[in-house]
């Protein structure tokens, strides 16, 4: 995956903070103090689309998706997140019980292109 | 996206950096809501002390150490596991008793669960923890009732009764497992607990109304799987 960093329009991933205290979000979140909400965003160049390795990857079913919905998509392909992690949170719920989860698949690692 | 963009993100480019950081929290709040099914961020009228917390915490930690298989036995607590990375969402969940009526020799407990609990988890574990505060030396049995509304939901009815011996002050568990599956495949959400004593020690729990002895029940429960069909 690759970072987003100065003018590169390459699938990548951008990074984004949100911080529960600056939205007023901290009485009830008791722990973490934020979420890391990074994100894939970028241009996959147009080779990328349609690699016969592809048809081993885990996206094969989107793309047969994509395929399926809009047969031209096939010439293109998305940046879309390839690691996620859970968020783990422990808050108040509205019974002012203390709840702990871990909500799956919450937090993008890293960004590749279909 | 705004229309004919190819991906959510892609749109967002095209906003000025204040409009991309608006657009990008309001996701992140929807994303989190949704999650934990919360339709709104919820209002903490009563947080609870830290006291009572770093009690809690404690006791549980006790408590599994000392059900603890021996060394090198695989230790789960007795709970069916799924495998990390399974994607299924599990909660450990902490509710601290509000006091009900008592005389001087009963007490009673609430313990309310929400409704994102009903319906849509199932209840893996729940201890009830209590705090005996003895009068002094010798057994002292209490007993210890589970209550749930009736159909008409006026009265309650016994749904289990259980004779603990208290002989010094102690933290003494009890599984409520099946009473809160019960209560909320009755769409209830409230646990009562009434605690008597054979003779007049005095309210039982005098400990309920201190911070670092307050009751409480730790459940663990997993959110319910949808059916799904395995294609081959």
């Amino acid at each position: 995956g690759i970072d987003c960093s100065g003018d590169s329009r390459m699938c990548c991933l951008k990074e984004f903070f949100v911080d529960f205290k600056e939205i007023g979000w901290e009485d009830w979140i008791i722990q973490p103090e934020g979420y890391h909400m990074n994100y894939c965003a970028g241009l996959c160049p147009l080779h990328m689309a349609g690699i016969p390795g592809l048809a081993a990857s885990f996206h094969t079913a989107v793309l047969n998706l994509i395929k399926a919905n809009n047969a031209d998509a096939a010439v293109d392909s998305c940046c879309v997140p390839t690691q996620r992690r859970p968020l783990s949170l422990l808050y108040y719920d509205r019974d002012s019980n203390i709840v702990k989860t871990d909500i799956p698949d919450m937090i993008v690692d890293a960004c590749g292109c279909t | 996206a705004p229309k004919g963009v190819w991906c959510p993100a892609c749109g967002l480019s095209a906003l000025a950096p204040t409009a991309q950081r608006d657009v990008l929290i309001a996701l992140a709040k929807q994303s989190i809501l949704s999650k934990l099914h919360l339709p709104d961020r919820p209002n903490i009228t009563q947080p609870t002390s830290r006291g009572a917390l770093l009690t809690a915490l404690h006791r549980m930690r006790a408590q599994r150490v000392d059900t603890a298989p021996p060394p090198g036995m695989p230790h789960d607590g007795g709970i069916p596991r799924l495998r990390p990375g399974m994607g299924v969402q599990e909660y450990e969940i902490l509710s601290f008793a509000e006091s009900g009526s008592s005389t001087s020799r009963s007490v009673r407990l609430h313990f309310h669960f929400t409704r994102e609990l009903a319906g849509s988890t199932e209840i893996l574990q729940a201890t009830l923890y209590l705090f005996w505060a003895v009068p002094g030396p010798g057994t002292h049995p209490v007993i210890v009732r589970l209550l749930q509304p009736d159909p008409a939901g006026l009265n309650t009815t016994v749904a289990s009764e259980t004779r603990l011996e208290a002989q010094r002050d102690v933290w003494a568990t009890l599984d409520v497992a099946q009473a809160i599956q019960s209560l909320l495949g009755q769409g209830s959400q409230r646990l009562t607990v009434e605690l008597e004593v054979a003779e007049d020690w005095g309210s039982p729990l005098l400990a309920v109304h201190s911070d670092s002895h307050r009751p409480f029940v730790a459940v663990q429960a997993r959110a319910r799987t949808p059916h799904r069909v395995q294609r081959r």
